[in-house]
């Protein structure tokens, strides 16, 4: 792996 | 992180990039402050079905949303006439994640933005784009997690 950021994403949209 | 020098880039888009050192030069900067992107040679798929080795930036970027950072994955396509052309955006969710369409943002994670739309070299360059799209993404992220598997449901049995 070349240790780029872990991809995140806010929590699910209501 | 995978360490791409100037060289090795140059080669990378000796081929058919006509603008090449314009181009190194704006990918260097962009790689320079925005450590989890990265130069990738990679086939991109046009709407008629021809495919196309192209440079992309592929990665992610911080968003601040609501008082918190995420790293929205982002795929950022150049065509062989850049800068004279805007690149070929998109958001790249993972499996955990959904696409938020919006006006900025389609079905296929592709991202649409004024100045994207307005693209002029040399006002334009990928530096500020993403400047731009981590305000918009601040403001409308273009994913959300998926939510949580639910148990399924059990009928009531007497």
């Amino acid at each position: 792996l070349n240790g780029g950021a872990v991809p995140s994403a806010p929590p699910t949209y209501t | 992180m995978a360490v791409v020098n100037e060289g090795a880039l140059k080669k990378m888009l000796s081929k058919q990039y006509k603008y090449r050192d314009l181009t190194v030069r704006e990918i260097n900067n962009v790689i320079f402050h925005y450590k989890d992107l990265k130069p990738v040679m990679d086939a991109y798929v046009f709407n008629d079905g021809s495919s196309r080795e192209l440079m992309s930036l592929a990665g992610t970027v911080p968003v601040s949303y609501r008082g918190n950072v995420y790293n929205i994955p982002i795929c950022l396509w150049l065509l062989d006439s850049y800068p004279y052309n805007p690149p070929i955006c998109f958001v790249k969710p993972t499996s955990t994640m959904m696409i938020k369409t919006g006006k900025h943002i389609d079905a296929n994670g592709k991202i649409y933005l004024p100045y994207l739309h307005e693209w002029k070299h040399p006002q334009s360059d990928l530096y500020s784009l993403i400047q731009v799209m981590i305000v918009v993404f601040g403001e409308e992220p273009p994913v959300f997690s998926r939510p949580t598997t639910q148990p399924p449901f059990q009928p009531f049995q007497a």
